[in-house]
């Protein structure tokens, strides 16, 4: 985590987002 | 005539990601990812650089399909620990809550099994590529979309993230070069390859035609 770049953190909580998605539909 | 800068303008990453979704649900092929890297210089060395610059994780066959025997390279338990691990702090970073949940249903998310893809797709987010290196800087630099499909091919490939790619399970990674980055594509299917699929890059990514 401490590798990731503020400018990174938008797409992470997108994926992560959509992870919890994906995880909640399937 | 002028090109846009990516990552700025209204060329931001809201409208980047529109594209990278646009992209992947619409392709007939199955991607499992896009991403773009955005190219800029190095204020210290001067050196060309390509970084992260948004990517769309649709997701592959691997949580969906029926079990297939394990590939040898199919995480082991103590790896998805530490995916896990890695996964729970993230959402820590994101939600700024630690052990990074807002009730349940996240941890549950963080609980479940980080796939190869996944995990490939998150460590991409750490990676820069300069001066022409990797799969993304070769395509940049020769100004030539790279097309590797099979996995054999990937693996036998000089770039550490071809090789990286085949070792989490991707059969196609695809470097398509623009003005100002690189789209990359990957699926867990061999794809092989589209004049169609580069046309609708280049279409969707460059404004200024």
């Amino acid at each position: 985590p401490a590798a990731v770049p503020q400018a990174r953190k938008a797409s992470l909580a997108r994926f992560l987002e959509k992870r919890k998605e994906r995880i909640t539909n399937a | 005539e002028a090109q846009p800068s990516m990552m700025g303008g209204f060329f931001n990453q809201d409208t980047l990601q529109h594209r990278l979704q646009t992209l992947i649900e619409g392709a007939k092929e199955s991607w499992t990812y896009a991403i773009f890297w955005n190219t800029s210089v190095d204020d210290v060395s001067g050196a060309s650089l390509l970084g992260w610059g948004d990517g769309y994780y649709k997701g592959g066959d691997d949580k969906l399909s029926p079990p297939l025997p394990r590939r040898k390279t199919q995480s082991s338990a103590a790896e998805q620990a530490h995916r896990r691990k890695v996964l729970r702090e993230l959402n820590s970073l994101i939600s700024g809550v630690p052990n990074g949940g807002d009730g349940e249903d996240v941890v549950d998310a963080v609980d479940e099994e980080v796939t190869d893809t996944e995990w490939f797709f998150l460590v991409s987010m750490t990676q820069s590529f300069v001066n022409g290196s990797g799969l993304p800087g070769q395509a940049f630099f020769s100004s030539a979309p790279l097309w590797v499909a099979g996995g054999d091919r990937l693996a036998s490939s000089s770039c550490e993230r071809a090789r990286q790619a085949q070792v989490f399970g991707l059969q196609t990674v695809v470097c398509i070069p623009l003005a100002n980055g690189v789209v990359e594509l990957g699926s867990t299917d061999m794809i092989f390859q589209s004049a169609d699929l580069m046309n609708k890059v280049r279409i969707l990514f460059n404004f200024s035609r």
